[in-house]
């Protein structure tokens, strides 16, 4: 069933968030789905924030991204 | 740090403030800078030389949404600043969202707190995962010697130690849950949660977070100190008394109540006593319980005066309890006792210990 506007915006939210700062890639990558990276994004920064890892955009996952904090990516390379 | 370990290949780095921000006077920023780059000077054989005009190795500046490096910020909120590993160009170069509203205290944005976090990744250190260490990514607001053991060892490991090292005291890390030694400063519930304090941390433990959450007291209310000594809830009065020294503090939620700090001197303890170890409110009387040295007092929360025939011995009146306590809390007819590593559940009414078990069995360890 289509997702609530509250999901989208969530979603949204996550994605450009782990783009950012967790190197999610754009688009469909491969024989791996969007949503596979994601979810693997997803649990990298919940280790790196020692947070629950479950891959999925619970609560506690979502108030972190929320955050005020450094732009600067937490992993990877800096270009 | 970053990949490839960049770094500045001279320890005699330049700076340049190419402008300022509104929100403060020029003087206020300049101050700002040069301590946040004397944070990392302390600890390094760094030393940091301002130039007024020219391409200095790191370029200061604050700009809003896109601001030239094509890596725009966001309005207020969110992204504060950013800034670039050592290397040529841009390399080294720090970037402070105008957006922002930037101060020297607690009331916004501290500049100072920022400006060394993003220096750290200008000098070549990345993200921690250590929330209480300078370069962990999201802001936190603290007072004091901002360096942690972790940062100190990571720009350390990058330009070695200052030859003349001053006598820094860097902050310890963050406490470890499932430590077997670990032990508590204050516990008490809040609105069906539980708070647990340590050091200049506390865990939240929320009936629907499968995880307990750690987070810097600072961070959370900017004017308590970073040591607690005790707490209790009062559920009637809705409060949330959390004592430091010879001081205390009200909480109604999780906002500070207007009115204090008072002296703990106000509830009727002598001056002599200049701490309080634990406290603990018992639902069924009324009464709360302060613990001090080996010795406890009751107070009566409804005539809000200390009861008589008291100070009396730990040791005498909870059997089996040790004659000291870190921290306590009250359930469902028992009282949790903490000392040192152990937490002893005591029943209030048979006047006996029921269980010993280690102090972070109360964090899932």
């Amino acid at each position: 069933k289509p997702l609530s506007s509250e999901d989208i915006d969530k979603q949204l939210l996550a994605e450009k968030y782990l783009r950012r700062f967790y190197g999610l890639p754009s688009g469909l990558q491969g024989s791996r789905t969007s949503s596979n990276f994601l979810q693997a994004k997803i649990k990298e920064m919940q280790k790196f924030f020692k947070l629950e890892v479950t891959g999925n955009l619970d609560d506690n996952t979502l108030a972190v991204m929320k955050e005020p904090r450094c732009g600067v990516p937490d992993i990877g390379e800096y270009n | 740090h970053f990949p490839r370990h960049l770094k500045w290949e001279n320890n005699n780095v330049t700076f340049r403030i190419v402008n300022y921000t509104p929100d403060l006077k020029k003087a206020d920023v300049d101050k700002a800078i040069r301590r946040a780059l004397n944070v990392w000077a302390d600890v390094t054989p760094l030393t940091f030389k301002k130039l007024y005009e020219g391409n200095a190795d790191i370029m200061i500046s604050f700009g809003s949404k896109e601001h030239g490096d094509y890596n725009p910020f966001d309005g207020p909120g969110g992204l504060l600043a950013h800034a670039y590993p050592p290397g040529q160009g841009i390399g080294g170069d720090t970037h402070f969202d105008e957006d922002e509203q930037w101060t020297k205290d607690s009331s916004a944005y501290n500049l100072f707190i920022v400006a060394a976090h993003e220096l750290g990744h200008a000098l070549g250190m990345s993200h921690s995962t250590d929330p209480g260490a300078l370069m962990y990514p999201i802001y936190t607001y603290t007072t004091g010697y901002p360096l942690a053991e972790d940062d100190i060892e990571g720009i350390q490991a990058l330009y070695g130690p200052n030859p003349n090292p001053k006598k820094v005291k860097p902050r310890p890390d963050a406490p470890k849950k499932c430590d077997p030694e670990l032990t508590f400063d204050a516990v008490t519930e809040l609105r069906g949660e539980t708070i647990i304090f340590k050091d200049r941390y506390y865990w939240r433990i929320h009936p629907q977070m499968v995880e307990p959450e750690l987070t810097l007291i600072k961070s959370t209310w900017p004017s308590i100190p970073n040591k607690v000594d005790a707490a209790y809830e009062n559920p009637e009065k809705d409060l949330v008394i959390i004592f430091s020294g010879i001081r205390m503090w009200a909480l109604n939620g999780y906002n500070l109540v207007d009115g204090y700090p008072k002296y703990i001197h106000k509830l009727g303890l002598p001056k002599s006593v200049r701490k309080i170890d634990a406290a603990v409110h018992i639902k069924d009387t009324g009464k709360t319980l302060l613990f001090t040295d080996e010795d406890y007092w009751s107070y009566d929360e409804t005539t809000e005066t200390m009861d008589s025939g008291y100070p009396r011995s730990i040791e005498d009146d909870f059997p089996g309890i040790e004659d000291e306590v870190d921290a306590a809390a009250y359930h469902y007819g028992y009282l949790y006792f903490f000392h040192e590593h152990l937490q002893y559940e005591y029943s209030y009414n048979s006047k006996k210990v029921f269980r010993i078990q280690r102090a972070n069995s109360i964090l899932n360890c």
